[in-house]
């Protein structure tokens, strides 16, 4: 699940 | 995920649990910055606005609630918890950090990657954490010497933000379209306000003696 405002990090 | 990032989050877990312990320990909070610790609870505040709209991975959401959670924790116990606020250097910890908050802020308006609530947010997030250790480099600084898990602390936080910048490198190479440049850039100048640091530190742990920072 990719988040939808693209920050997948910390 | 990479090893990379992965061993940056668990070197910042690291930095926070070093912290809760110092205080807890000790029941003393003496050579660390409130206001540092404070500006670190707007960063995680700030940064994780999506915690409940975007579910990216247990490990995310998890990771999310106890940078919040403990860093909130930090704050109360230094401002509330009746012994430890007692050793807090307020005399010392003086660093007008309105003047980051208002820079990075103007700067997120400036410079964002979408201008919504939550982007903006998101950008200042990033670069007031950059800037976050100031008060607490200051203060190790006015405190002279410092005491082992204080310098501890620090060094870890800024090991961290290292780690991240090979992440980074890392998911360029390997991702076509990863491009996060304010994280990047931010986490640069971050990693760079530590280097002095980390000089004195390396410095003091080869020669075994206490950590001198130059007032």
């Amino acid at each position: 699940l990719s988040s939808i405002n693209g920050h997948d990090e910390l | 995920m990479n090893i990379f990032r992965l061993a940056g989050d668990m070197t910042h877990l690291i930095s926070v649990l070093v912290l809760l312990l110092k205080i807890y320990a000790t029941k003393s909070c003496s050579g660390i910055s409130l206001k540092t610790q404070e500006l670190y609870a707007i960063v995680f505040v700030t940064r994780y606005l999506d915690l409940f709209t975007d579910f990216i991975s247990l490990y995310n959401t998890v990771m999310k609630l106890v940078f919040i959670g403990s860093s909130l924790a930090i704050v109360w116990c230094m401002r509330y918890h009746r012994v430890v606020r007692r050793s807090y250097d307020r005399e010392l910890d003086t660093f007008r950090y309105w003047i980051l908050l208002g820079v990075s802020f103007i700067l997120a308006l400036v410079l964002h990657e979408k201008f919504t609530l939550q982007e903006v947010f998101w950008a200042f997030s990033i670069y007031l954490e950059a800037v976050a250790i100031l008060p607490q480099l200051v203060l190790l600084q006015r405190s002279g010497n410092v005491d082992n898990l204080a310098g501890q602390y620090v060094f870890f936080l800024g090991a961290y933000r290292a780690f991240y910048i090979l992440n980074w490198i890392y998911r360029y190479l390997t991702e076509q379209r990863f491009t996060r440049w304010i994280s990047c850039v931010s986490g640069l100048v971050q990693t760079a306000l530590y280097a002095d640091f980390f000089y004195y530190y390396f410095i003091s742990w080869k020669n075994n003696a206490k950590l001198q920072l130059p007032a």
